[in-house]
């Protein structure tokens, strides 16, 4: 709420309510509606970037592995947001938060909600070989926070 | 160096990369591995013991947890990873295998060349100087290879017995770490604990005077190595003593500002 305690006593009865109100209210000035059938596509995805450790011309030194898919986000956060499965409940309450004041609020952000880990074999200078297991490398999925 | 999906619809990094966009980028994916540089020089070789040894484990992990990841390189023949190296790295956050640096002293000129050559057989020396701050060691192991002799008899017993230099000589003090008897007929990769002494080591650097092995025949008259089959330097590249530590992060590790 932003409208301090005595607000929020006054609405406790029916606080689902008024966001619903505020919220038609909101699409029916910003055309939201129509804005969401045509930002579907555009939606917060995975993508994948493969990092060829090959291409990069370090086969000599890194044993294994010759690459790995990192993947990364990539797509809009926009109102309804639950629509989305792997938007966060925060993020939902960002975008309401948003659509009240697009002016100081922002949206949430298409980022990983999973990562994954890998291992990587390489030489080092003096050929001791380290196997070094990295933590949050790859994404495994994307959502809005 | 990247290349991405079909349905990626941005055209940040569709397009070819400049040189020194290019340095930058390998300059970011070497500061994600933790390293300033790429080794300066490579002289090594993949099919030596350490790195076979260190496929398998790196197999091991991506047979289990990564499973995404396919072995690379057959690697029939290497050190095998035993249960208890598969629980090591369980508990791992990176393993490292050390060469023999005994092996590598060069000679000088007016010693006994072939009396050095004996004593280096023997001596087995690692550089744990360069591990990380945040790394504790968990376990370490000094694997050594015995070669199946055909000259012996069946029955025919040796003792090996491994120490670690406390002092040089002169005054050579040795501080016995494990012994145990070998058959003539055996074959494989011989595995002794060095956990404390590897512990030891990274805390006092200056107390790393290497190992010592000695190998008796049955009748307790020291012998050279090489006659029981063990391969202490100048056999086969893929059957060289190496070790191999396992180590874990105390702290979480946060990249450096460049």
């Amino acid at each position: 709420s932003a409208h301090g305690n005595k607000g929020r006593q006054s609405n406790r009865s029916k606080p689902q309510r008024t966001v619903q109100d505020a919220l038609k209210a909101a699409e029916a000035e910003t055309g939201a509606v129509k804005d969401v059938i045509t930002t579907e596509s555009k939606g917060c995805k995975k993508h994948e970037l493969y990092v060829s450790f090959r291409d990069l011309g370090w086969q000599d030194w890194i044993i294994a592995p010759e690459g790995y898919a990192a993947y990364y986000c990539e797509g809009e956060c926009a109102f309804p947001l639950n629509s989305y499965m792997n938007a966060t409940n925060h993020a939902i309450v960002q975008t309401l938060v948003h659509f009240i004041n697009p002016e100081t609020v922002p949206k949430p952000c298409c980022a990983p909600t999973q990562l994954h880990g890998i291992s990587v074999l390489y030489f080092d200078d003096s050929s001791n070989v380290i196997l070094k297991k990295y933590r949050n490398m790859v994404v495994r999925a994307c959502g809005c926070h | 160096n990247f290349s991405i999906d079909n349905e990626v619809r941005s055209s940040f990094i569709q397009r070819r990369l400049r040189n020194h966009e290019r340095k930058e980028m390998q300059r970011e994916i070497l500061s994600l591995l933790g390293l300033p540089h790429r080794p300066r020089s490579i002289v090594h070789t993949k099919h030596n013991a350490a790195p076979m040894f260190m496929l398998d484990l790196y197999n091991t992990i991506s047979t289990d947890a990564y499973s995404y990841y396919k072995p690379i390189l057959p690697t029939q023949g290497s050190a095998a990873v035993t249960p208890q190296d598969s629980r090591f790295l369980d508990n791992a956050d990176m393993v490292m295998s050390f060469v023999n640096l005994a092996f590598c002293i060069p000679l000088i000129a007016d010693q006994d060349q072939d009396h050095l050559y004996q004593q280096h057989q023997k001596e087995f020396r690692f550089d744990l100087s360069r591990i990380p701050e945040e790394e504790v060691v968990t376990a370490a192991e000094f694997r050594i290879y015995k070669d199946f002799i055909q000259e012996s008899y069946e029955n025919e017993t040796f003792r090996v017995s491994l120490y670690q230099v406390l002092q040089e000589p002169p005054n050579r003090e040795l501080l016995l770490l494990d012994q145990r008897v070998i058959w003539a007929a055996e074959e494989g990769w011989l595995v002794f604990d060095l956990t404390a002494t590897s512990n030891l080591w990274v805390v006092n650097p200056e107390q790393n005077l290497g190992l010592h092995l000695v190998l008796e025949d049955s009748h307790g008259q020291r012998t050279n190595p090489r006659l029981a089959g063990l391969v202490t330097g100048s056999g086969p590249q893929d059957k060289q003593p190496f070790m191999v530590v396992f180590f874990k992060a105390n702290e979480v590790r946060f990249r450096g500002t460049r």
